[in-house]
């Protein structure tokens, strides 16, 4: 049955911004603190990152020892090849069977001509690249490419984030100093002065207490 | 530490939060894991993809099923070594070679995995940071000015019929606005008089929580 007068309302608007300004208070906080967990992931990720570029080296070096003996190998004469082809001839139905039974279950989406691929694959190849490891060497030679842009591609995505997460916390709200001595909220109290009343007006004593 | 915001002149509440959310979204976009999830399958099933793939392509992956063909691997046990000493010998540093390298791409690859992690662990916290922050900025979004309340209450009146049951008779009802946002009616049990603090604590709860959930993205 009261009637709340103008000065009434815009009293609780004042004390429900009061609250709303605390919780956005809370959410920069809540900012801050997730700010400093992902600065430890970044220090965590950057020593990550220097452990795989040592690790990448090691891998490289071994790669490139493993694709130089294989060119030597490969530019030398072939042996036994009498006895490899033999052994390929009987090897390459069974070959073929177990492939397309592998690719006919688990590859399911592919091309119903995977077959004769097989088979034209498997008669222009020759033993000694079976001899050799060659499919081993191409694996390897094909995962190491893989790993490279595996990782450039995460490190893209890692800067794109740096970037924008600076832009982000070198907003003022994250480095400013303390208010200076003003008060502009527009809204009078008639409850709660303290609230409004600007720190500078505490007696230094008290504040110290 | 933060501060009121009301009490900095110089910080403009619309101009300072705008740009947050587009910043959030960026970052997260930038960290789509459900794409890089695709490309960096684990284990087994990254070696049964591989197979796939080869196969599709030049069906090179079919010679990885010679182990399953006794003279397919009579072929790897053929020994030239007679005819031909040096081959041999450098066949058997090919093999250890190999095998090294293998060895090192495992390692490496168990390093991407952990680095891998660490982008999960971004993502997340990015994720965390959309939650926790976005709703600031889009409130910052229905701000034409940085002078106006936060929260304004336009009319407080008491429930004198009872049409519905999300409140009872004599409950108070009351018209908010927070910044430029749509009007919002919020309703305060009749047990909590409007000249009590606790009153516009729960108004203002309310009246962010539906913005919140209105304004979710």
């Amino acid at each position: 049955e009261e009637t709340i007068s103008a000065n009434e309302l815009q009293e609780m608007s004042t004390q429900g911004s009061k609250y709303i300004d605390e919780e956005i208070q809370n959410a920069l906080k809540g900012m801050k603190e997730i700010k400093n967990l992902m600065g430890q992931t970044d220090e965590e990720r950057q020593t990550l990152l220097s452990t795989l570029e040592k690790a990448k080296k090691q891998k490289e070096d071994a790669v490139k020892v493993t694709r130089d003996t294989e060119m030597k190998l490969k530019a030398s004469p072939e042996v036994c090849n009498d006895t490899m082809t033999a052994l390929w001839e009987e090897c390459k139905p069974c070959l073929k069977q177990t492939c397309v039974k592998f690719y006919t279950r688990i590859c399911r989406s592919g091309s119903p001509a995977v077959g004769h691929q097989l088979e034209e694959f498997l008669n222009q190849t020759s033993p000694f690249y079976i001899w050799i490891d060659g499919d081993r060497v191409d694996t390897l030679l094909e995962n190491n490419q893989e790993q490279t842009h595996m990782l450039d591609d995460m490190e893209d995505r890692f800067s794109q984030v740096s970037r924008a997460m600076d832009k982000l916390f070198q907003s003022r709200l994250f480095s400013f100093e303390p208010p200076k001595p003003f008060f502009p909220f527009p809204f009078s109290s008639f409850r709660d002065n303290s609230f409004h009343k600007p720190r500078f007006l505490y007696p230094k004593s008290r504040v110290v207490r | 530490d933060t501060v009121p915001f009301f009490i900095h002149e110089h910080l403009n509440f619309p101009d300072l939060f705008r740009p947050f959310s587009d910043l959030i979204r960026q970052a997260q976009q930038a960290m789509d894991i459900s794409r890089l999830m695709g490309d960096f399958a684990t284990g087994n099933n990254n070696d049964t993809r591989l197979v796939c793939r080869e196969m599709r392509r030049n069906s090179t992956g079919c010679l990885k099923m010679k182990n399953q063909c006794e003279k397919c691997q009579e072929i790897l046990s053929v020994d030239c070594s007679a005819s031909n000493p040096a081959q041999a010998q450098l066949r058997q540093e090919l093999k250890t070679a190999l095998q090294m390298a293998e060895k090192f791409t495992k390692q490496y690859d168990e390093l991407l995995k952990s680095y891998q992690q660490k982008m999960f662990n971004t993502s997340s916290l990015l994720s965390q940071l959309n939650q926790q922050f976005s709703w600031v900025s889009q409130l910052a979004n229905h701000t034409q000015n940085d002078k106006q309340a936060y929260l304004q209450v336009f009319s407080v009146t008491s429930k004198t019929t009872d049409l519905d049951n999300s409140s009872k008779l004599g409950d108070t009802e009351v018209v908010v606005k927070l910044f430029d946002s749509d009007p919002m009616t919020m309703m305060v049990p009749k047990e909590v008089s409007w000249r009590r603090p606790k009153f516009m604590e729960i108004v203002a709860k309310k009246a962010l929580d539906e913005f919140r959930k209105n304004n979710q993205e």
